[in-house]
């Protein structure tokens, strides 16, 4: 287990390949019943044509929709428009899936937001074979900049095809912005596991209901 | 923006889940900060495939896992913050309320000048004294902490009972002990850290503070303020 102590010995990493072999050795197998993917692909921004773009979809999904999820989201009075989608789908019946987006956060962008957060649920439903509400929608990166609804729609079977049961390690390094390594964690207990991601290195001061 | 996803196969009830997400959000995610900027779009979610049947008598140990993973990718954030050179671990206890405890201890890892005395190594701990006065005397008007409070870093205890405990031998081991805590570009054979694709510090910048008040208490992670976090976000384009 990796320690974090001034008081004990520390886990040390001395290269990048040290730090994913330990990670696929220790943290990365997924729980039972989850599939991760994710796929890249280039786009123009519209708010920016001189500077084409990456961008990581990353998707989350349980076998089965399931009963059994939550979230808290944060309390800035300027959220972003998959915030707002993602509040009202705490009230939904079941979770089907996960998609999350880097490079735009989606957040305050002209031509509406929740319904382009919704156009992108809506599609990743179509090809899981559930309901749009069914799926929550993640996006991190600018603020202000649209999302691009159609080169995502289009990158969404490259996407599912990219889904496995193994590793939660493409997620972990899909979901990263200016992140410089994926961060997992994980547990096993009670006889299950807990396995866990996060991106996050500037604008980090969460205040989460 | 933090975003972060948890998943378990242990069908843990809904409302639990919820419940202990919340708890455990509140310790750790809601009790960090790299910058003091929060986020439009910080997302946490958790999800259960409902796959292995859970005992609610085994609560607990879920509780306790759920914090250590939770707690673990808060380390890992911080230790990725921008242009972070050094972690801070700061524990308040001896509060009078959790929410006191924690506000404290944000107050310690969100000084400007306390972040750039770590950032220098510099033992000006001054900034300690004032960043705990600052959260009281907006907070908490008459309360005379100082005069009840000890403080300690890197175990060595620097202000108990209104006054410092200072001299030139516990300087130079606040120095010392702030220097092992940091990156440089000539640790580790040379590597550019601020750059670097895998987890730095493996030691923490460690604070504590005993208000002498009450029982409560909390732990918040911080980081310095370097030359580096202004270069990259002043340099940072759309």
């Amino acid at each position: 287990r990796r320690s974090f102590s001034s008081k004990k010995p520390a886990f040390v990493f001395n290269s990048a390949a040290e730090y994913y072999k330990y990670l696929n050795e220790h943290h990365s197998r997924l729980p039972w019943g989850f599939s991760v993917g994710s796929t890249t692909f280039k786009f123009v921004p519209q708010e920016a044509p001189h500077l084409p773009s990456k961008m990581t979809l990353t998707l989350i999904k349980p076998h089965k929709p399931t009963l059994l999820f939550g979230a808290v989201f944060t309390q800035n009075a300027c959220p972003g428009a998959p915030i707002k989608v993602g509040r009202k789908r705490l009230s939904e019946d079941t979770l089907g899936a996960i998609i999350v987006n880097n490079k735009i956060s989606n957040v305050c962008a002209n031509g509406g937001g929740v319904s382009d957060a919704q156009e992108v649920c809506d599609a990743v439903a179509h090809h899981l074979d559930l309901r749009g509400s069914q799926i929550l929608p993640s996006s991190t990166g600018v603020i202000g900049w649209r999302l691009p609804v159609d080169p995502i729609i289009n990158a969404l079977p490259s996407l599912v095809e990219s889904l496995q049961d193994e590793s939660i390690l493409p997620a972990a390094s899909g979901i990263m912005t200016t992140d410089l390594y994926p961060k997992i964690r994980s547990v096993d207990v009670c006889g299950g596991r807990i396995v866990g991601i996060a991106k996050g290195a500037g604008m980090i001061e969460p205040n989460m209901a | 923006t933090m975003l972060s996803y948890i998943l378990t196969d242990l069908s843990v009830p809904r409302e639990t889940l919820r419940q202990l997400l919340a708890e455990v959000v509140e310790e750790t995610y809601n009790a960090m900060s790299v910058d003091t900027d929060e986020s439009t779009s910080d997302t946490l979610a958790i999800v259960s495939s409902d796959q292995i049947p859970f005992d609610m008598s085994q609560l607990e140990q879920f509780r306790a896992a759920l914090y250590e993973v939770c707690s673990g990718l808060c380390e890992d954030i911080v230790r990725n913050g921008e242009g972070a050179h050094h972690v801070m671990r700061v524990k308040v206890k001896g509060a009078e309320s959790h929410a006191q405890a924690k506000g404290i201890g944000k107050s310690i890892v969100n000084s400007p000048l306390l972040k750039c005395a770590v950032a220098g190594n510099d033992p000006n701990v001054g900034r300690l004294v004032m960043a705990v006065g600052k959260y009281m005397g907006k907070h908490h008007k008459g309360v005379n902490v100082s005069e009840t409070m000890t403080i300690s870093m890197g175990g060595l205890r620097i202000f108990e009972f209104g006054e410092f405990t200072l001299n030139g031998d516990v300087e130079k081991e606040l120095v010392a002990h702030m220097k092992k805590a940091q990156l440089t570009e000539t640790t580790r054979g040379g590597v550019d850290h601020t750059s670097r694709d895998y987890p730095p510090h493996d030691q923490m910048v460690e604070i504590e503070v005993d208000l002498g008040l009450g029982t409560a208490s909390a732990q918040v992670l911080g980081i310095d303020l370097t030359h580096e976090y202004v270069a990259i976000n002043a340099d940072y384009r759309s």
